[in-house]
């Protein structure tokens, strides 16, 4: 497995920009030298990550429509090894522009070609929907990352998404691997998440991780601060969780 | 204020289904006649009231783009009073196709004025997303009821979604309102939710509902058993929120 990971799912707030923000940050921490593409046009990792979304005259949408390189676009962040394609309002017209490019599922794969050899690991922060960005992000993947947050509705999203993993796999990527399931925002005393889990696992096996991140409100105060969690208040369960969830990314998948 | 409030807001998870769902199922409670349109591909307004989606032959994607009439997709639904427009997942497919229909912003407009005549209100689901069916409904609507998580990243959004309705209120929708800001998912011991519900109420004033949604795990189980949260648990905190929501909104809008 190659190191791109696109973390995806159509059901909205499940904690894919959580988990893209704080996962990233944590397998920069070990050491990996990590790109984090924000392909959302909300721009929650970019601000996230303490970048000021309405200050960028370059972003993602540039190097997505050929109007930038990626070093014009590259930010450091607070977090040594970490760097960052911040996304912004605009890119939204892509999700319409692109359809008017030849071979449009590959614009990201091959604009993230020169970045494939500089950074061991690449993660990418998918909006909420399996529209033509969420394709780009799943044509230049190894692997697709689903973060669940243990509700009814969110597993109710589950099926088509896994078809439109399979269906990219038949044709546009042949690579293409479920990288595996994260269960979030896990509040162990409901019965409803408890349940959540119980099915998954029976469904879905080895593929779900066994770390869980539990809802931690520590997780949702970071943004503001800019910081991945672990920066902010390093022993909160947040913290903890994805410090794990990156220990075990690491030993299923050897980036080289 | 005429009768038809689109549920909007692009943040992902942030309780529009939840709110579209309860507060329909409030109002009809209380006796007016309501319907519900899911404008979700994604379905969950519709599996969130009983209608097992993978069974549906006609639902709101051939309304929209004119393979049905209305009676032929509605449906009655646990809640006396209350009707449904359901939703599968081919309504993914509107988002493209609408762009080939002249003036394909009035669809949905025009394919619901019969059903103005028969509801005194109608509240429609929107997708996370600014995109071609959330426009459609802020097209059709009288009012924009925006469903608002307190948190960090839900509020970087608001600017947007609130210049769109700007946007469609000076072209498109001259009567087009902010019928209201509801703030949910709300755990009033974080410190997170307190200032974040004191600077939206310090910036929006009287716009913001007095009627807060507080986090409740019976709001997340309701839809699992596909009843809205007052025929689930009618003594839970989330009926008790949005019956009183519903009082609130009913005062302020008096729908005739
Ligand atoms: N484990 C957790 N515990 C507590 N809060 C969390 C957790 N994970 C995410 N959150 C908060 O829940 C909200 C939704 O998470 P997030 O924005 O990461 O989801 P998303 O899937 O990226 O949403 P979208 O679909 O809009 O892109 C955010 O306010 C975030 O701070
Ligand atoms: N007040 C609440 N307390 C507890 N859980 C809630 C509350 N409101 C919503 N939920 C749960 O949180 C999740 C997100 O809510 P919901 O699906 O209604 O949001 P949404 O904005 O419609 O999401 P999407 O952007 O995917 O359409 C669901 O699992 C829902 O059951
Ligand atoms: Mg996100
Ligand atoms: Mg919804």
């Amino acid at each position: 497995m190659g190191g791109i990971l696109a973390v995806a799912n159509q059901k909205g707030g499940v904690g894919k920009t959580t988990t893209a923000v704080n996962l990233a940050a944590a397998v920069a921490l070990a050491g990996h030298r990590v790109l984090l593409v924000d392909l959302d046009p909300q721009g929650n990792a970019t601000s996230g990550l303490g970048v000021a979304r309405h200050e960028l005259e370059r972003h993602v949408y540039h190097l997505l429509m050929g109007g930038a390189a990626l070093d014009d676009i590259l930010r450091p962040t607070a977090v040594e090894n970490l760097a960052i394609l911040p996304a912004a309002r605009d890119l939204t017209g892509a999700e319409i522009e692109l359809a008017e490019m030849a071979e449009w599922e590959y614009a990201l794969a091959d604009k993230l070609r020169p970045a494939a050899a500089r950074f061991e690991v690449i993660f990418i922060d998918c909006p909420p929907s399996l529209g033509r960005l969420t394709v780009n992000a799943m044509v230049a993947a190894d692997g697709v990352l689903v973060p669940l947050q243990t509700e009814y509705y969110a597993m109710e999203g589950l099926t088509e998404l896994l078809a439109t993993v399979d269906s990219i796999r038949a044709g546009l990527n042949p690579n293409l691997t479920l990288a595996g399931i994260v269960l979030t925002m896990y509040d162990g005393r409901t019965n409803l998440a408890r349940d959540v889990e119980q099915e998954i696992r029976r469904h879905f096996g080895e593929l779900v991780f066994k770390t869980v991140v539990p809802r931690s409100v520590r997780l949702a105060e970071a943004p503001s601060h800019g910081l991945p969690v672990m920066l902010y208040d390093g022993r909160s369960q947040g913290a903890e969780a994805y410090l794990e969830l990156s220990r075990e990314l690491l030993r299923r998948y050897r980036f080289s």
